[in-house]
């Protein structure tokens, strides 16, 4: 364990929520002000009639969008750069998406069982025609789970980012480099968590989060590798390039 | 390979 100045978890700490604001594609006074605004029934029977691959597109469209705010965050992130240039690709690859499903507690409203996406609050029904309900029932019930969690924005940011560090990704040149990073975002994490007073349990309920987000991703690729089975050109000629240099 | 993902990695942070 790297030994650490509390100056410098400080420091991190500030860098990486930094980081999180700049790059969160929305304001979380922005997506509460939106969350009255739900998807109309005519407009849900809309998005249930698409064509599945038309959903799927839509879909890829948007997680594309999202992962290109997380890439932005990664960058600012002190010590990221300056990892080896596979290890930033094998860390994006892996864990973008993981951090794209974090950040969704943000936009996610527990009342309603709602997400904003293309441009207002939709429930789960809205996703019908991708043909995966397994996955979205997945993905709305770990939103609610984190959401119960009530992080603020700095524990979201500090979590995010350690996440986004994980040394147990496959593929990585440099481990030990990346698993100095990840300690040391761990260890800004815990001072986050004990100067906003949490309580004791959240670090073990943060690691159960880690667990589950790798089986979110792993449903997710399953789900597009059963799509690309039925509709490769669709996959090939009308997905965004860096969802297929993710996910492909 | 990782074409886009090199890019945008490589492009100044805005």
């Amino acid at each position: 364990s790297p030994t650490v100045s509390m100056a410098e978890l400080e420091h991190l700490a500030q860098n990486i929520s930094k980081s999180h604001v700049e790059t969160c594609q929305y304001l979380r006074e922005e997506l509460q002000q939106l969350s009255w605004q739900a998807f109309l029934q005519d407009e849900v029977d809309g998005y249930q009639s698409k064509p599945r691959e038309v959903m799927w597109q839509l879909c890829a469209i948007k997680i594309t969008e999202a992962i290109q705010y997380v890439v932005e965050f990664a960058k600012r992130i002190d010590g990221f750069m300056e990892l080896c240039q596979n290890d930033q690709i094998v860390l994006l690859k892996a864990g973008s998406l993981e951090v794209v499903f974090v950040r969704m507690c943000r936009a996610f409203d527990t009342q309603n069982n709602t997400v904003y996406f293309d441009g207002k609050y939709a429930g789960p029904d809205v996703f019908k025609a991708l043909g995966c309900d397994d996955l979205i029932t997945s993905v709305f019930d770990f939103a609610k789970s984190m959401c119960s969690l009530h992080l603020s924005e700095d524990e979201i940011a500090l979590f995010s980012a350690f996440v986004l560090l994980s040394a147990d990704r496959t593929w990585l040149q440099e481990k030990l480099q990346v698993e100095k990073l990840q300690q040391k975002t761990q260890l800004a994490l815990q001072h986050v968590l004990q100067k906003n007073q949490r309580e004791d349990g959240i670090l073990s309920k943060l690691r159960c989060k880690v667990s589950a987000l790798r089986s979110l991703c792993a449903r997710h690729s399953e789900n597009l590798s059963a799509f690309r089975a039925v509709y490769p050109d669709i996959v090939r000629s009308h997905f965004p390039p860096l969802y297929k240099e993710l996910f492909g | 390979k990782h074409k886009i993902l090199h890019q945008l990695l490589q492009n100044s942070t805005s």
